[in-house]
């Protein structure tokens, strides 16, 4: 699974 | 931000406030579920807590919480003043039957397992189901107003712009989230069937009816 990034989407 | 998210956010808002008008205007909920808006409700709560833990953008910040602040006043809309309309003996979709598996799901396919996380994947699990017991309602009533159905299309066309975001954020940034993405499109296709009704009847200015 993907690096977690902060939330930039609603 | 692409403009492919900018257009997809607005549609989301235009479909949350479209609702909302609907129902203060017409001072009646008739044949929206109550249903799905609570459970849009939990879908924003469990994913904006990340209002409070980290910062965006004033945009993100802003449409954060007017869906937030849109999404419980819809509810309160249903709930309380207008309950007398609310049609709740055709909105019988249980809601646990989407709530207990999407929280199990969560708790098992997430990125990382910490509070926040589950959550925000819970969220993304939930929303792409919660538009079914509406979707329901209008299967067990045969028919929408024609401005419900504005409000389906314009929440479908956020999703529908949302996997264009995803695919071009993919190609420009190499960005992508695997599970944001399966949720969205699951979300997507099941509004197909309703888009398809809608391009058919709607745009020709007849109700949507369902066939027998």
């Amino acid at each position: 699974l993907p690096i977690l990034k902060p939330k930039d989407e609603l | 931000m692409n403009i492919f998210r900018l257009l997809g956010d607005l549609s989301h808002l235009l479909a949350i406030i479209i609702l909302l008008l609907k129902i203060w205007r017409t001072r009646s909920c008739a044949g929206v579920s109550g249903k799905s808006q609570i459970l849009f409700a939990l879908v924003f709560t469990t994913r904006y807590l990340d209002l409070f833990t980290n910062f965006i953008s004033m945009y993100n910040s802003a449409m954060k919480l007017i869906y937030l602040v849109c999404s419980y006043a819809t509810v309160f809309l249903m709930y309380f003043k207008f309950k007398a309309t609310y049609d709740s003996n055709h909105d019988t979709f249980r809601m646990e039957f989407l709530v207990v598996p999407v929280g199990g799901l969560a708790f098992l396919v997430n990125h990382d397992f910490t509070p926040l996380e589950i959550l925000w994947t819970f969220s993304i699990y939930l929303e792409a189901v919660a538009i079914l017991p509406q979707l329901f309602m209008i299967s067990k009533t045969g028919e929408a107003e024609t401005i419900t159905s504005h409000y389906l299309f314009a929440l479908g066309s956020y999703r529908a712009l949302y996997i264009v975001n995803w695919v071009f954020r993919f190609y420009t940034e190499g960005f992508f989230d695997l599970i944001a993405i399966v949720a969205g499109c699951v979300q997507t296709i099941l509004y197909c069937d309703f888009f398809y009704l809608y391009i058919t009847k709607v745009l020709k200015g007849k109700q949507l009816t369902l066939p027998a």
